[in-house]
């Protein structure tokens, strides 16, 4: 590696996870029938996974942000290497896809994936996100006949926002400009999976 | 609300605990067909609305969690 860069992975390379895995559970129970459940279920299924659980329910906005900040800082403490790291973010959704506190402010579900993302030890790590919240009030009939027109309009109409696929094409060439200078490791915003529980502007059942 | 839980995430947790050996990316395919499929009813009406996950990934290698 003449740059002391990090190997382009192969189309068909794994990432690996022989190292230590990390998951931080931020869920607002308050307010929210059947999140309990959530939580159970998805508690069990990291700790089924092998992954090291932090769970803390009824967190305010601000304890979003300083949860994400410690968890970082934890991980960049952290002895021997951390090879994966699950992030799941339950709460109520503000209608411009914020995430409501259990004490009612918003915070911005970007600020928190951005805090991961300049973290030394998940540099080339996959970092997962689940966002079980609503992402404003819009909802979905399906596409009945209403909804065809409704559909058929939102795609002749030019995107107010950027699409999915502009932004899969920013993270193009991002990973691509950075891959051909001396300077390239993995970009900040490489080896990021989020997920949301419904698309944007919908509510989230 | 559904006081069972919310459909993506006990639909995650039904898929990979079915195979968690799988890449991940596909069984979020497989979760979101899922959910989909699912007619949920609102609190205050008998209309029937859908659900779809969004997903957006920048991995650039396969992720199998196990």
């Amino acid at each position: 590696e003449p740059w002391g860069l990090e190997p382009e992975p192969s189309p068909s390379a794994q990432y690996d996870l022989s190292g230590a895995r990390v998951a931080l559970l931020l869920a607002v129970i308050r307010g929210r029938s059947g999140a309990q459940h959530d939580v159970e279920a998805l508690r069990g299924l990291c700790q089924a996974l092998g992954f090291e659980t932090t769970l803390t329910t009824d967190p305010t906005a601000q304890a979003f942000q300083e949860e994400l900040a410690q968890f970082r800082e934890w991980l960049d403490a952290h002895r021997g290497p951390v090879s994966c790291a699950l992030v799941a973010l339950m709460a109520h959704g503000g209608p411009q896809g914020q995430l409501l506190g259990a004490d009612g402010q918003e915070v911005q579900p970007e600020a928190l994936v951005r805090e991961l993302s300049c973290c030394r030890a998940l540099r080339g790590r996959p970092k997962i996100f689940l966002l079980q919240a609503c992402r404003g009030g819009h909802r979905d009939a399906g596409l009945g006949p209403t909804a065809l027109s409704w559909f058929w309009r939102w795609l002749r109409a030019p995107p107010a926002t950027p699409s999915h696929a502009d932004v899969l094409q920013v993270y193009a060439d991002a990973q691509g400009s950075s891959s051909r200078g001396p300077t390239a490791g993995s970009s900040d915003q490489a080896d990021i999976l989020m997920v949301y529980a419904a698309a944007e502007g919908c509510v989230a059942y | 609300r559904d006081e069972t839980g919310s459909d993506f995430i006990q639909t995650l947790v039904e898929v990979l605990r079915a195979d968690p050996e799988g890449d991940l990316l596909e069984l979020l395919t497989e979760v979101n067909r899922r959910v989909c499929e699912l007619d949920v009813l609102g609190p205050d009406s008998d209309e029937r609305r859908k659900a779809c996950l969004e997903i957006r990934s920048s991995l650039r290698r396969r992720l199998c969690l196990q």
